[in-house]
């Protein structure tokens, strides 16, 4: 099947911790 | 304190998640943990989930009947949560024969029901396979427990993790990632109310201290 093209999660309004991978403290 | 800190609705809380492989070797067991949710205690003094618009993601999983729309606008609101998982794919077990690959969760609920947990592989926003399992409640400590151990996970999956794990670039498993997702509803197996739904949403882990997460409470608002 086709596959529709999505918006990249990177242009949506998502929090910036969103893209911080936790640092273990 | 649990509801507005951890994944937990009024009913139902998730007390522990993960996805593993394990392989014995020379007598001894060897356990990879790709992703993992480990207990918590909080208190009040820590922070509150943030929060996601369930818009922003609705096409990321199933639009079709029993999709994340369908589910969330059926409510309650509370019980839907956004996991965003950095994956460890560095083990070093050796992939074939005599390697288990397993999913374990466990729940602790308020009430003696009997529970349906639907957990739906979507590429591109559709689903791919769906796996449901039943539990029932065993009372432990005043509280009714469910537990699923040592669930096997499916053979697509399987497959999905090690055509991932032989890319050569990190950017690249995460592109494949980023139209990869995966929706857990935990529901009332009577009634069909929803106790419990999480959308995961995955990036490979760049920290040498293993998967990683950050949960989100979804709203719409």
């Amino acid at each position: 099947g086709s596959t529709v093209e999505q918006v990249p999660m990177r242009k949506r309004q998502l929090p910036a911790s969103f893209w911080e991978e936790p640092k273990l403290t | 304190v649990w509801q507005d800190r951890t994944i937990a609705s009024a009913k139902l809380r998730l007390l522990e998640y993960s996805a593993f492989m394990e392989t014995q070797r020379d007598r001894e067991t060897y356990k990879h943990l790709f992703v993992h949710i480990g207990p918590s205690n909080p208190g009040y003094s820590d922070p509150v989930l943030e929060s996601i618009d369930v818009r922003q993601i609705y096409d990321k999983f199933s639009e079709k009947k029993g999709g994340l729309k369908e589910l969330y606008e059926k409510g309650p609101h509370n019980a839907f949560f956004l996991v965003k998982f950095w994956a460890d794919l560095s083990s070093d077990v050796e992939e074939g024969s005599g390697v288990f690959y397993g999913v374990s969760s466990q729940y602790s609920g308020t009430e003696n029901v009997t529970i349906s947990v639907s957990t739906k592989v979507c590429s591109f926003g559709k689903q791919v396979v769906e796996k449901v399992e039943t539990e029932y409640a065993h009372l432990d400590g005043g509280k009714y427990m469910f537990r699923i151990h040592r669930s096997p996970m499916c053979e697509y999956m399987i497959n999905f993790i090690h055509k991932l794990k032989h890319l050569p670039e990190k950017y690249m498993m995460n592109s494949v990632l980023e139209n990869f997702t995966i929706l857990q509803v935990v529901s009332n197996r009577e009634t069909q109310e929803t106790l419990l739904c999480i959308a995961f949403v995955f990036e490979v882990s760049t920290s040498e201290h293993g998967a990683q997460y950050h949960v989100y409470r979804l709203v719409n608002d």
